[in-house]
């Protein structure tokens, strides 16, 4: 997949800084 | 109560249906929650309330470095703007991730993490800032043009009315058609709260 065909969203949306599920993970 | 500094106290018993009145909540996931707050907000400072570097902690297992978006969660959830994260706001936020949660709230809590210096609108700039902060914590590399490249295209789905900004109504537009952007919106551990933190039910004051 070319990274031209992503969306910057998408590519922001995976950062460790906003899965906050960690918080519920040891 | 709730209250910093006091955070072995027991619970205000007013506070519970209170929270569970203002969230998704029920009362007992209000009481385990706070079960989960505690343990937060004790790892570096026991003061009952969340520092930066706790939440830091939480999410990348280190306490120190600085990540945009550990900033932008943080000052989100920080409603008094007091530098820390106290109960009812840690509930409050955390209400807007629960799978039942309205999609509206979801759509514009992203709207406001997004929007970086909060005017009120995603400007370029801002998403060029985000982007490069993914690469770094990622240890990814892109070329500029790259980089641009992405960012244009973004802005040709998202903006609309082409002024180089994402307005509400535009953010709005574009999640509806890519619902995949709302997906670390949503925190499936919240429906099993009170299986998740059963020891909420030795300082129990409410029943459900």
């Amino acid at each position: 997949v070319s990274p031209v065909t992503m969306n910057a969203f998408e590519l922001i949306s995976t950062s460790q800084g906003l899965n906050l599920s960690s918080l519920f993970e040891k | 109560c709730f209250e910093p500094r006091q955070p072995r106290l027991k619970k205000c018993a007013g506070d519970i249906p209170r929270l569970a009145n203002e969230t998704i909540f029920t009362m007992n996931e209000v009481e385990a929650l706070y079960e989960l707050f505690k343990k937060l907000s004790s790892s570096i400072i026991d003061d009952g309330m969340i520092h930066k570097e706790e939440l830091q902690l939480a999410l990348f297992q280190t306490p120190s470095g600085e990540n945009l978006f550990v900033d932008r969660i943080f000052d989100l959830f920080d409603e008094k703007k007091n530098d820390v994260i106290e109960f009812d706001e840690f509930v409050h936020a955390l209400s807007v991730f629960h799978p039942n949660a309205p999609m509206e709230d979801k759509i514009d809590f992203a709207f406001r993490l997004y929007d970086l210096r909060q005017t009120g609108f995603i400007e370029r700039e801002e998403v060029k800032q985000m982007v490069i902060a993914i690469l770094m914590e990622s240890d990814m590399t892109l070329s500029d043009d790259l980089l641009e490249a992405i960012i244009d295209k973004t802005f040709a789905d998202a903006d609309a009315d082409k002024d180089g900004r994402i307005n509400s109504e535009e953010w709005k537009d574009f999640v509806l058609r890519n619902p995949n952007l709302l997906k670390n919106m949503t925190l499936p551990y919240l429906k099993d709260l009170t299986t998740l933190f059963p020891s909420f039910v030795f300082n129990t004051k409410v029943e459900d």
